[in-house]
């Protein structure tokens, strides 16, 4: 991988790189397993089997690099406002370098990405945090959800989550509705 | 507005509205979403505030009352199934209505049914003339289409198929509307002709009466009893004994048989895959994308509002979004609902071109479209399902409350890791194409342009 230092690991061509070697690798290396096991008279279906779980891992990778390429493309094709392609910039990184940073083992499993790389990818991906941290309520008041959709407590668009949980509660049939357990249990229990 | 959440609107980097449009694809589709949002949630048939209070029963009566009342409101409103409105309708809705089976249904009719039949079915199902379901997977098997046991044998006597689900494991199982609603359903089933097995073959049956809904001769059906969420959806099993259907019933787009009992077909077998293909993309966008947005919504404002110990000694507590232990939680969610809304953009342009090749008869694509759908599928229902378990528990207690509307939003984006194709089986199906397209690009062989990268690999033998 040629990245000098972290910055470099901001640079699509040089994520996306990682992400198409690591899904050609794990293809191949599993081709090369069933290869290996038909050719040492392992019935095919008994080899398929036997790499079911190298296999749905490579599949994954490859899913995942498409995603990834296809959000840079994306973000390269944005006309609307330059702020918008800037924080979609940071978003598309951020979900690259997530990726890398928590499937590690299989960008470092060959050496395409070293040690000392993965830790520039760590530094990159911890500083687009507070970045993006600074527009994640803007960020998901774009998806544009009113509170009726939305039917939360938490997440409604005033903010003001403790009275809301507070008047939903009330509403609850678990207090409008009497309950026998007093009747039946609670007061014999508390009138022996 | 709680000044905590005011503040974070006011350093925006950008026009939260253009972002809207952008999403959207246009300034003009964000006003024709928010015209249908404005319609439904002004309507109080649709309201949901009560539906964390109710019993299942209750769900289910009301997602079928606002089933019946959304066609009068579609009427009242000039909306129709192919209008630009129509797809808003549902995340509208918020899923929350029944019939949803009934699209499928209809669906499966006009991908996989002859012009005749189509001329037939679709206006009676466009009108509620009847209701559909889509029986396919059975108590004993799912995804793998072939291990079905349900069996259609022709009778060359009478015209007509014999269906049967001979053991108990036959059985259908799941299929939304079936057990308490449809009157009819699409049923796969293995062909046989003459003792000969023909594979899987789509076939419509009724199951209960238009006069008093009662169950039909040799049909056994029912709901299937509490669900860990879809409380709202009947789902049900069906038991067929010797019900009869004539030939015309077989849906014959791509393959007929004839009233000597010839088998005929013209396409390849994997066009019954081609539903589930486009179930798979439809489904991607409205039952898994757009809850995993809303998760990311309540989880990222209630981080704002929520203070929690302090960063700085001195002073007030912080919000604890201010924690980078929250951001690194929460935020590569986000980034991951933008990517999958994209992503789902490019699954439905490639399905679009693909439907136009198949309409020529050309199935060339149907390889490509059908790895592609099983493996996105796959990977972004894993992913958002893991996201929005994540949302919820960076909401602590509160989030385990029902009323953040976070516990649901959870049990119903699980269920679509294991419908349309349990996630790892769709991604076997995936390696399989791509180990093929691997030995292909080995030996030179051209391979779809989504998998060219795989060229470039020297094969180590």
């Amino acid at each position: 991988c040629p990245a000098k230092n972290k910055l470099d690991f901001l640079s699509p061509d040089i994520y996306m790189e990682a992400y198409r070697h690591t899904a050609a690798r794990l293809v191949s290396s599993t081709a090369a397993k069933l290869q290996d096991l038909t050719q040492s008279g392992v019935k095919k279906h008994d080899a398929w089997n036997q790499c079911t779980v190298q296999l749905a891992r490579a599949a994954k990778a490859h899913c995942h690099y498409i995603t990834v390429k296809n959000f840079a493309e994306a973000v390269v094709k944005i006309e609307t406002q330059a702020g918008i392609q800037k924080i979609m910039k940071h978003l598309c990184d951020l979900f690259a370098l997530h990726g890398i940073f928590s499937n590690a083992g299989i960008f470092l499993h060959d050496g395409y990405i070293s040690g000392t790389q993965m830790d520039m990818v760590t530094a990159s991906y911890l500083d687009l945090l507070p970045v993006i941290r600074k527009d994640a309520v803007p960020l998901v008041d774009a998806f544009d959800f009113t509170d009726k959709s939305l039917n939360s407590a938490l997440g409604s668009y005033d903010g003001q989550v403790y009275q809301r949980l507070y008047e939903w509660a009330q509403k609850s049939p678990t207090n409008t509705q009497m309950s026998p357990a007093y009747e039946r249990y609670l007061k014999p229990l508390l009138h022996k | 507005i709680n000044p905590d959440i005011a503040s974070e609107r006011q350093t925006a980097s950008f026009s939260v509205e253009k972002l809207m449009a952008w999403l959207d694809g246009s300034a003009e589709h964000t006003r024709i979403r928010r015209a249908v949002v404005e319609a439904i949630e002004c309507d109080p048939v649709f309201s949901r505030e009560n539906q964390y209070f109710q019993s299942q029963n209750e769900r289910y009566e009301e997602a079928v009352k606002k089933a019946v009342h959304l066609q009068k409101k579609m009427q009242e409103m000039g909306w129709t199934e192919n209008g630009p409105e129509y797809k808003y309708i549902y995340r509208a809705l918020a899923g929350d209505v029944a019939f949803l089976l009934h699209r499928v249904f209809m669906r499966s009719i006009s991908m996989l049914g002859s012009d005749k039949q189509v001329a037939k079915w679709i206006p009676l199902a466009t009108q509620y003339q009847l209701i559909g379901s889509y029986a396919q997977t059975e108590l004993g098997h799912g995804t793998y289409l072939q291990g079905l046991e349900t069996t259609a044998v022709f009778d060359i006597t009478t015209q007509e198929f014999i269906l049967n689900t001979p053991k108990i494991s036959a059985m259908k199982w799941w299929p939304g509307d079936m057990g308490r609603s449809a009157t009819h359903t699409v049923a796969f089933a293995q062909l046989y002709i003459h003792g000969k097995c023909y594979g899987v073959h789509p076939f419509i049956v009724q199951i209960r009466s238009l006069q008093d809904h009662s169950l039909c001769p040799g049909i056994t059906a029912g709901d299937i009893g509490p669900k860990m969420s879809f409380e709202h959806a009947d789902n049900g099993f069906l038991m067929l004994q010797n019900v009869r259907i004539p030939r015309e019933n077989m849906l014959s787009k791509f393959c007929e048989v004839q009233p000597d009992g010839t088998y005929v077909r013209w396409g390849s077998q994997k066009i019954n895959y081609f539903t589930m293909t486009s179930v798979r993309i439809s489904l991607i966008s409205d039952e898994v994308i757009t809850p995993v947005m809303k998760a990311c919504t309540i989880a990222i404002r209630y981080s704002v509002v929520r203070r929690q110990s302090k960063l700085k000694p001195g002073e007030q507590e912080a919000k604890i979004l201010d924690y980078q232990t929250q951001q690194e939680k929460l935020l590569p969610q986000l980034a991951a609902a933008y990517a999958f809304h994209l992503i789902s953009n490019y699954l439905q342009e490639l399905f679009d071109r693909g439907y136009r090749e198949i309409q020529r008869k050309n199935f060339d694509m149907l390889p490509e479209l059908h790895a592609f759908s099983s493996g996105f599928k796959a990977i972004i229902t894993q992913y958002c399902t893991s996201a929005v378990e994540i949302c919820l528990r960076a909401c602590g207690g509160h989030g385990y409350s029902l009323l953040s509307g976070l516990p649901s939003l959870y049990t119903k984006i699980l269920a679509s890791c294991i419908y349309e194709g349990e996630n790892t089986i769709l991604l076997l199906q995936t390696a399989r194409f791509l180990i093929k397209c691997f030995m292909a690009a080995s030996a030179g062989q051209p391979v779809p342009p989504s998998v060219t990268y795989l060229a470039a690999v020297k094969p180590g033998k």
